[in-house]
């Protein structure tokens, strides 16, 4: 359902 | 895992306050130094026409993408909150969906001149009458009294970190999983805040700190409220141009 929230939460935090 | 024992010594809360105040320094989306420098670079009345003649939906449209972008750093803040990661991906977005807008309207305060009430946007400093196509000036009022009353509390980037970190990590937030774990990590970010306000021998600021909690949350639920006022005028506009992460935040 929060597909964008999930992308950036998996996204690493470079 | 940091929270598992679950340490209260002097050197991790060091630790923990030192991590959130980098967390927030590298996510803050503006420097201070910066916004300071543009605090007078005002809109020109014709600046100001262009925004008052944009219709309702253009300038939702507008904002709605700023904010979105105003929350993406906040996210990024969060990610860097030791603990956060390891919660649940459903917790995270629990904390998200509600938290994200209340740390943007406390950022918010660095970005705002209370010697002219006037707010950093897209470039600028404008006052209120910059949303005036909004149709929402009750909410932007309140938004603007809000910054004002931040701003009074004059609190260090520090201070700011360690109370967006606290909006943030909030274990009332409904539907949450693993609520001890949230409770556990907001109780260590508690402790940061006390020392950190020991430290500055600013211990009053605490108690002011937990009020505006609930103005935080009363602005977030006027935000929602002027969307659906929105969307049921626009639905169109909202399903079709608005960010979809503004989307899955608040609608």
């Amino acid at each position: 359902k929060h597909k964008i929230l999930h992308r950036l939460l998996q996204n690493s935090t470079s | 895992d940091p929270y598992c024992p679950y340490p209260t010594s002097l050197l991790h809360i060091e630790e923990l306050c030192d991590s959130i105040v980098r967390s927030h320094r590298d996510t803050s989306q503006f420097r201070l130094e910066e916004l300071q420098a543009l605090r007078w670079k005002l809109f020109s009345r014709e600046e100001l026409h262009a925004y008052q003649s944009k219709s309702v939906d253009e300038m939702w449209q507008h904002c709605a993408v700023r904010l979105t972008e105003a929350v993406q750093y906040v996210v990024e803040f969060a990610k860097r909150i030791p603990g956060f990661r390891g919660l649940g991906q459903n917790d995270q977005i629990t904390l998200l969906k509600t938290g994200s807008m209340e740390v943007v309207l406390v950022r918010m305060s660095r970005c705002f001149n209370t010697e002219n009430s006037t707010v950093f946007f897209d470039g600028k400093f404008g006052s209120t009458e910059l949303f005036k196509s909004l149709g929402c000036g009750d909410l932007m009022v309140a938004v603007f009294d809000f910054a004002h009353s931040v701003c009074a509390l004059r609190l260090t980037e520090q201070q700011m970190a360690l109370f967006s970190s606290l909006v943030l990590i909030n274990p009332d937030r409904p539907c949450l999983e693993d609520r001890g774990r949230v409770h556990r990590m907001r109780r260590d970010l508690e402790v940061c805040l006390s020392h950190m306000l020991r430290r500055d021998n600013q211990e009053s600021l605490q108690h002011k700190l937990y009020q505006k909690v609930s103005v935080l949350q009363s602005l977030c639920s006027l935000h929602v409220e002027k969307l659906h006022w929105f969307s049921q005028r626009y639905p169109l506009i909202v399903h079709s141009v608005f960010p979809p992460l503004y989307k899955e935040l608040f609608t």
